[in-house]
Order: structure tokens, then sequence, then C-alpha cells
């Protein structure tokens, strides 16, 4: 499930 | 992690236990809105999704873990626990008129049309605006506690603070999530008219902040 966008933030 | 941004986050958890807190000792929610409380809720719970999918940082998972545990427990004790003390009379905002276009906005604009990236993006259009109803109470009822006002003053500082954390991450590591700052920024204008309310009479010292 990778392809989602990293949010790294909250 | 910089500065701004783990600032931001410590007075985003200051501001939601400032509430709990008071909340529990008064052993009344009169004067909070929990409509704004329940949208925070589902905030966290569509944005945070990605807690069984991606592992960012120990410090990120428990963040989350945290913010979603005290965002039910706020909506716990606001209609379960002390519902006798919930003015529901004048929480009277219309959630619909800020669902509908949130959700409408979530599925036209986003990085992926996957169901968690429209779901993200659902959660950080839906924080932008999840504080209105609790600014319209105060605006109906014409006044708020000054704890009540504590609470608000550090929201908004938390999304100052990651403003300031997104100037510092475009200049360092050439960080910039469009959806996010652009909502965060018009998330913040909300809190500017409310800042001066609060510097004026709530840091010289009434008790109560009342409208002009």
């Amino acid at each position: 499930l990778q392809d989602t966008h990293p949010h790294d933030e909250l | 992690m910089n500065v701004f941004r783990l600032a931001g986050d410590v007075s985003h958890l200051v501001a939601i236990i400032i509430l709990l807190l008071k909340i529990w000792r008064s052993r009344s929610c009169a004067g909070i809105s929990g409509k704004s409380q329940l949208l925070f809720a589902l905030v966290f719970t569509t944005r945070y999704l990605d807690l069984f999918t991606v592992y960012i940082s120990a410090y990120n998972t428990i963040m989350k873990v945290v913010f979603l545990a005290l965002s039910y427990a706020t909506v716990y004790l606001i209609y379960m626990r002390f519902r006798n003390t919930y003015d529901s009379e004048n929480d009277s905002f219309r959630v619909e008129f800020l669902l509908v276009p949130v959700i409408g906005l979530s599925f036209l604009e986003h990085y992926a049309f996957t169901p968690m990236e429209v779901l993200w993006t659902f959660s950080i259009f839906l924080e932008a605006v999840a504080i209105m109803p609790q600014l319209f109470m105060i605006t109906k009822t014409g006044e708020a506690e000054s704890i009540t006002t504590h609470y608000l003053f550090f929201l908004g500082l938390y999304r100052a603070l990651y403003i300031a954390n997104w100037v510092w991450r475009y200049h360092t590591e050439g960080f910039f999530d469009q959806i996010a700052v652009v909502s965060g920024v018009v998330q913040t204008i909300f809190y500017c008219d409310f800042f001066y309310l609060y510097v004026t009479k709530v840091v010289q010292g009434r008790s109560k902040m009342s409208l002009p």
C-alpha cells in the first residue's frame, strides 16, 4: 500500500 | 521534525487537554460546541487511517493514537457523561453546510483518487472549518469562559506554528504540500479575529470574554 501519499505531519 | 512543528503539535495537545480537563473538573460542558468536537473526532479518524498502512515514526504513531483517544474522550464527556450540561440550544450551527462542500471539494481536489487519499483530503478540509460551530456558539451567546478562550488560543497557535513549519520545510527540504498549506492558511485566518479579542479582553484580566 505504498501508492498512498506519505503524510508525515499530524 | 523542526522546532515549529514540535511546538505546533505540543500546542495542539495542550489545547485538547485544556478542554478535556475543563469539562472533567467543572463536570460541565457548558459553552462547548459538541458539534465542533464531533467534527474533530471525525477529522482524526479519517486522517489517521494510515496508522494501519504506513509506519512513519514512533512519535507519529503515538501522537496519532493520543489525539484519537483524547478526541473520543471529549465527545464521550459531552454527549454521554455530562450530556445534561450540554447546551444544544446554542450549539445550533448547521453542520451539513460544512460537510457537503467539504465532501465535494475532497472529491475534486486530491493527490490520488483512492479511498485513503480522498479521506485524508477530506480530513484536511474539514479541520479547516471544524471550529466554526464553536465560534458560532460564542457569537450567539456573546461570551466565552476564559478557559474556553485559552483552548481556542492554543488551537490557533498550533495552526500558526504549522505555517512557520511549512515555511521552514520549504526552505530546508523543498517540501510543499499544497492541500495542507492552502487549507492550513484558511484555517488560521478564522482564528485572527478571535486572537484579537483574546489579547484585548482575556489577557488583560477579564474572567470572561464578552463580544463587543
